[in-house]
């Protein structure tokens, strides 16, 4: 472990908190991407399947179980409890563009060809691409509220950190691990233009207009 | 090479 892989998680562990504090409290989810949420627990189950058959520590596995947790219960407050104020009308992205070729190439690219390593693949590179129906949300609805800014800062900064911390570890280490790196930054310059507007935007006190 | 298997990040 290394400061920048615990300030990774923790800022994805507050990503999540935030999201999940928003729902709660105003008892809405406008502005929100079911279906990234359905992705991003989609993850969550895939990559820890072997939450119970291969113990790293007492970290790895209580944040394994509260990303499980608060994931399904974002999706569980957003389809079912506050389902009345789920905007269904913009989140209108197709994720079985997505889901079908980050599956199929999991099959062809991967370390291991054994049904844990394929769904820890599966599960690699479907994190890459699961905002792409927040973001695509947000390019329609030509907005987002401040809090689902910060919300989404604070979930691009972690994949971010992760790159940091591959680059420490293979200098410190000599661990690096291709296929993570490689959808990491993927996923990192997906949130670049938002970045670009949140910090010429947000931090400035605007509103998180997207230039129509 | 892949060091470090299991995969030992979250």
């Amino acid at each position: 472990m290394n400061v920048f892989r615990l300030v990774g998680d923790l800022s994805h562990l507050l990503a999540i908190i935030i999201l999940l504090l928003k729902i709660w409290k105003t008892r809405s989810c406008a502005g929100v991407s079911g279906k990234s949420q359905i992705l991003f627990s989609l993850v969550f189950i895939t990559r820890y399947l072997d939450l119970f058959t291969n113990f790293i520590s007492v970290y790895n596995s209580v944040m394994k179980i509260i990303y499980l947790v608060t994931s399904l219960g974002t999706v569980y407050l957003m389809y079912f409890k506050f389902k009345a104020t789920y905007d269904s009308n913009h989140d209108t992205f197709r994720i079985e563009f997505l889901v079908v070729p980050v599956g199929g190439l999991s099959f062809l690219v991967n370390h291991d060809f054994t049904p844990l390593e394929i769904l820890w693949t599966f599960s690699i590179y479907l994190e890459s691409v699961a905002i792409l129906p927040q973001l695509f949300m947000i390019s329609k609805t030509g907005e987002a509220e401040t809090i689902t800014s910060h919300y989404l800062f604070a979930l691009g900064s972690y994949r971010a950190l992760y790159i940091v911390n591959w680059v420490y570890r293979y200098y410190t280490e000599g661990f690096f691990d291709l296929i993570a790196i490689v959808a990491g930054c993927v996923q990192t310059i997906l949130y670049c233009d938002f970045f670009y507007l949140y910090i010429t935007k947000v931090l400035k006190g605007k509103q998180l207009k997207l230039p129509a | 090479r892949v060091l470090g298997k299991p995969h030992d990040e979250l």
